[in-house]
């Protein structure tokens, strides 16, 4: 396991996503996930559609939550997905027809995978293939503006996730300059580095820290991560 | 503390200020003056546990004002929150097929 990781700096990873008020976390993250994978494996850039997986989840549900393991469910039945173009996404809560055959297809995975939850093989795993999904308890994250969140069970509750990001990297450091309110920043931690689905004025330019090594707000409760038809060992930068 | 867009050396700002502030970056408005009190008084209460959480923070973690920040707890849970999985994903062995028009 190297000591630091991030794709961002690889230019692997597609713009930060704004989800509005629909519960379509599970959708965006593993769409996230796939358009990273494609990037690393294929050097493509692809933006895919989410409002096909919403629309085409075997529960339907739409806006009303899911589970990511169902969005590659959908891509595996439907042999792929179209752009993000071509199906734009409409951020509304209605439910909608599934329109997957009327377009083309332009990204597609083999497999998905749930990872061993283990903080080291996940960092190993992330370091070598690429970013992940995870799972987490979102509670901490409602007035978050950045830095490494380091939490207790009773503050951040691992059991109980409720929120899908992708995972992109992890390092070590406080990331933050000494302020009136802390003078000298708090001593260096290993950290995740985590893409939200917020938009970009929410944390740290739409992404977020978490402590690594103590299951922090349950990060490694569900590490999924789509898989392409290549079993290929890429470096991450 | 200090507010984002402050310029040291003022006075500090009044929460109706903040809010305004708030409002103005986050492109809120509100139905009614009784909505918008109550949404004053969540605002309010945020800052109060964004104190709280900044100081008790184990981590670098900081804590503020966000586009959530006119939510309550539980209406931030239910509007953001997906389900919650107890079980994991289903043990399956999903495998991708060829589709009839040749493409992987």
């Amino acid at each position: 396991v190297p000591l630091s990781c991030n794709w961002t700096k690889a230019g692997v990873i597609s713009p930060i996503r704004e989800q509005k008020q629909c519960k379509c976390c599970w959708a965006m993250a593993a769409a996230d996930n796939i358009e990273a994978l494609w990037a690393i494996g294929y050097q493509r850039k692809v933006s895919v559609s989410v409002q096909e997986l919403l629309d085409c989840d075997r529960c339907g549900n739409g806006c009303q939550g899911g589970f990511v393991w169902d969005a590659f469910y959908t891509v595996l039945n439907n042999s792929g997905l179209a752009s993000e173009h071509d199906y734009p996404f409409k951020g509304d809560r209605q439910a909608h027809r599934c329109r997957a055959r009327e377009h083309r297809k332009v990204a597609w995975i083999e497999d998905f995978v749930m990872l061993p939850r283990n903080e080291s093989n996940m960092a190993s795993y992330l370091a070598t293939h690429g970013p992940i999904t995870v799972t987490i308890n979102m509670k901490l994250l409602q007035l978050y503006t950045g830095g490494v969140i380091m939490a207790t069970a009773s503050e951040c509750d691992p059991r109980m996730v409720d929120h899908v990001v992708l995972l992109v990297g992890f390092g070590k450091g406080s990331g933050r300059a000494a302020t009136a309110l802390r003078p000298r920043p708090r001593q260096s931690r290993p950290y995740w580095l985590l893409k939200n689905s917020w938009g970009d004025k929410w944390g740290e330019k739409g992404y977020f820290r978490l402590h690594r090594g103590s299951n922090t707000c349950g990060i490694k409760k569900f590490p999924l991560t789509a898989l392409l038809h290549k079993p290929k060992r890429h470096s991450c930068p | 503390g200090s507010v984002q867009g402050q310029d040291p050396g003022e006075r500090p700002l009044e929460l109706k200020e903040v809010f305004a502030l708030f409002q103005a970056q986050y492109n809120r408005s509100y139905p009614s003056a009784a909505e918008h009190a109550r949404r004053l008084a969540i605002f309010a209460r945020n800052l109060e546990r964004a104190q709280q959480l900044q100081e008790e923070a184990l981590g670098t973690a900081e804590f503020g004002v966000t586009p959530f920040s006119d939510l309550t707890e539980e209406e931030f849970g239910q509007l953001y929150g997906h389900r919650t999985a107890a079980a994991g994903p289903p043990q399956v062995n999903a495998k991708a097929v060829a589709e009839e028009w040749g493409t992987p």
